[in-house]
């Protein structure tokens, strides 16, 4: 939307409201953290600002459209909204977006089928102008978050909005992520040149090998190479799809003896928030007993030189493919990361390699299941695929079901089961968030677009029978068996048959060396429960803790005309809803404020000063002259007198 | 083939709903499916 005044603030304020189902909270704080990745967009808990966003449970998914100056500015995730694509849309919206079916241009590349679309809804196929809404020079965009897919307010099974390009029929109304257009025209918007959390990707494809660098105390050198004889055949960022092209970072173990290492450092990287997710692939064609550290070397004022830490050995790096690897950092002052390979025992014909390194100040999955021989699952029938038993860091065990029997849609469910923490375990399960995300493997971190789906576990929620949906497995579950032979209980799963199309799930690199990788994550998130305004991720691992004093304080404080109350040094503060010209005040947000009301006080306290000033002066006139007047009399009566003696 | 309700509850009951299905299931007839104008007008 073309004007200046429609603009946020780059830190918007955001309120999320008590209505909120607790999923849509989790989700929401994660679509956050898309945002702060890829664009300088960020989100702080609203503290008095004249604007501010709060997210509620209304009915449906709905925004405005840019800041309109509200002071309180409601955006809508209701029933079914809590997916985080949505959230993104719909603060795209809030940003000053419009769909991108309604650019001026937009008959260039659609044809919308007027006679398909529900009676009485032609209205929301409008084209906006140019001088209303600015496309800011980029192309129209089918894979944008903010198009409608081509069933949008359809009166049959026909599509209401064909493309001109009939290849991206299916590729409009995608819900994944932001596409590589929908960040350019934000960030043209807002001026953005950095993010707050994205620190470096590199895929090695240029030589100066972003900047990194050979450390000079090791006895070996990494090479960049496109290919070894041994393996990789060729790099994991292009898959060897372009030739004369597609690098990577070899360490020839077969060329040294054991012992012997080859380090590789960053360059320096400057930490904003002190937490660091470091993502890459590796290679081993060398010996099984090859391993990589990874290391962090700090500087500080008292170690110039910088402090080597060891932050994670990786061993038993599987022979013969590429394989994705996490390691979580915490890191506060300006740092390097280095890559040191070791050879170790063992008969040795290749090395390793090292690919596609990103780094970023956002958490790690805390799980990685990694599902090889893709295609040839994809394509057999009564293809039920089980992850491996994983436990939450509360201690609770589970399991991924990806359903791929549908011809059209891959379905994905979380199953608590049975696990070795149980007895100590509080049950029903409360509160659990599982988030769930299909990897788009491309090698820059910002032009992923993932799919991720989350959900929570409801210690309320009730079968059909009565029994607890969340309670222990062994309990409500059925017996089941691991490949391995072990039997365990499985509890029902809770997921989504719609979690992604065939059709797009073949299309970006969420397939890539026929692998394909689902990210997972199970958190508490029963704090979310509070009223307390969430603090951002600070440098300490437990990034969002209103505590339980928290609770307790705003429990029993109840704030008044849309406050919301908040823990400042273990008190209860009500944060008082404002607008540009009224603000609410009072230790309950009770009273209510307007600039009107200051001008009538200073009219009056102008009126009372003038009117007393007016009476003073005047009293002081009064006995001035009456004194004058006394004097003068018994002057002449004084100067009578003496006449009269004279005579 | 449906995963059987017994073994899985599915929260989006076998259909893929968008935001405007989702809105138009509920009755809403807002601005462009999803778009809410504060005052008439402000913001088209």
């Amino acid at each position: 939307i073309i004007g200046d005044e429609y603009r946020w603030p780059h830190i918007i304020p955001y309120v999320l409201e008590d209505s909120l189902d607790l999923n849509a909270k989790g989700v929401i704080l994660n679509a956050f953290e898309r945002y702060r990745l890829k664009t300088c967009i960020d989100f702080k808990p609203w503290s008095g600002e004249a604007n501010y966003v709060s997210v509620f449970k209304g009915s449906g998914c709905w925004s405005s459209v840019g800041n309109m100056h509200v002071g309180k500015q409601e955006l809508s995730i209701g029933e079914n909204c809590d997916r985080i694509a949505t959230v993104q849309h719909e603060f795209l919206h809030a940003l000053g977006f419009w769909h991108e079916q309604s650019r001026s241009d937009r008959d260039d590349y659609v044809t919308i089928v007027w006679d398909r679309i529900l009676s009485g809804r032609e209205h929301n196929f409008n084209i906006y102008n140019d001088s209303v809404s600015d496309s800011l020079n980029v192309p129209y965009d089918y894979s944008s978050v903010m198009h409608y897919s081509k069933t949008a307010f359809q009166n049959g099974t026909e599509p209401t909005i064909v493309t001109r390009i009939s290849d991206f029929e299916d590729v409009i109304g995608q819900r994944m992520d932001f596409s590589d257009y929908d960040l350019m025209k934000l960030n043209r918007l807002y001026n953005c040149s950095s993010s707050l959390s994205f620190m470096d990707a590199c895929d090695f494809e240029l030589e100066n090998i972003c900047g990194m660098i050979q450390s000079s105390g090791d006895t070996a050198d990494w090479q960049w190479l496109s290919q070894v004889l041994a393996g990789p055949e060729n790099d994991h960022s292009n898959m060897g799809q372009c030739k004369e092209s597609g690098f990577f970072m070899y360490f020839n173990t077969s060329s040294v003896k054991e012992g012997v290492t080859a380090m590789l450092e960053s360059r320096i990287l400057y930490p904003k928030r002190g937490f660091q997710c470091l993502e890459f692939y590796l290679y081993n064609s060398g010996s099984e007993n090859d391993q990589v550290n990874i290391y962090t070397r700090v500087y500080t004022a008292s170690n110039p030189e910088g402090v080597l830490t060891l932050q994670r050995e990786i061993k038993e790096i599987p022979i013969g493919s590429w394989q994705l690897y996490y390691v979580t950092l915490q890191v506060t002052e300006k740092f390097r990361v280095a890559f040191e390979g070791v050879r170790g025992p063992g008969s040795s014909l290749g090395g390793l390699s090292i690919d596609d390194i990103n780094l970023s100040e956002t958490r790690c999955p805390h799980h990685i299941w990694r599902i090889q021989n893709f295609t040839q699952l994809l394509g057999s029938q009564n293809a039920e695929i089980r992850s491996p038993p994983y436990y939450s860091p509360k201690g609770y065990a589970y399991q991924i079901y990806l359903n791929l029997n549908s011809s059209t849609n891959v379905g994905i469910y979380f199953h608590l089961i049975s696990g070795a923490n149980d007895d100590q375990l509080q049950w029903p399960c409360p509160w659990q968030q599982a988030t769930m995300t299909l990897l788009d493997q491309n090698p820059d971190i910002r032009q992923r677009m993932s799919n991720q789906r989350s959900i929570t576990t409801d210690p309320t929620m009730t079968n059909d029978d009565g029994s607890y949906f969340w309670d222990r497995p062994s309990k409500v579950g059925s017996v089941a068996i691991f490949p391995n032979g072990t039997q365990f209980s499985r509890g029902r799963g809770y997921g989504t048959s719609a979690f992604i199309t065939h059709k797009r799930l073949i299309s970006r690199e969420f397939i890539k060396g026929d692998d394909v990788y689902i990210l997972l994550t199970v958190e508490d998130i029963s704090h979310l429960n509070s009223t307390a305004i969430i603090p951002d991720p600070v440098p300490t691992s437990t990034a969002i803790v209103p505590t339980s004093a928290a609770h307790n304080a705003c429990s029993e404080v109840e704030c008044q005309n849309g406050g919301v109350c908040t823990v400042h040094e273990d008190r209860a503060e009500c944060k008082c809803p404002a607008g540009e010209d009224w603000w609410y005040m009072g230790k309950r947000c009770e009273k209510r404020g307007s600039t009107q009301d200051t001008i009538v006080i200073a009219v009056a306290s102008t009126v009372t000063v003038f009117a007393v000033m007016l009476v003073i002066t005047l009293v002081s006139v009064y006995c001035t002259r009456r004194k004058y007047r006394k004097r003068a009399s018994s002057k002449r009566a004084a100067l009578s007198l003496e006449n009269q003696h004279a005579f | 083939l449906p995963v059987p309700e017994m073994f899985v509850k599915d929260i989006d009951e076998g259909t893929e709903r968008d935001i405007f299905d989702i809105n138009e299931a509920l009755g809403l007839d807002l601005f462009e499916g999803d778009i809410r104008l504060l005052m008439q007008g402000k913001n088209s």
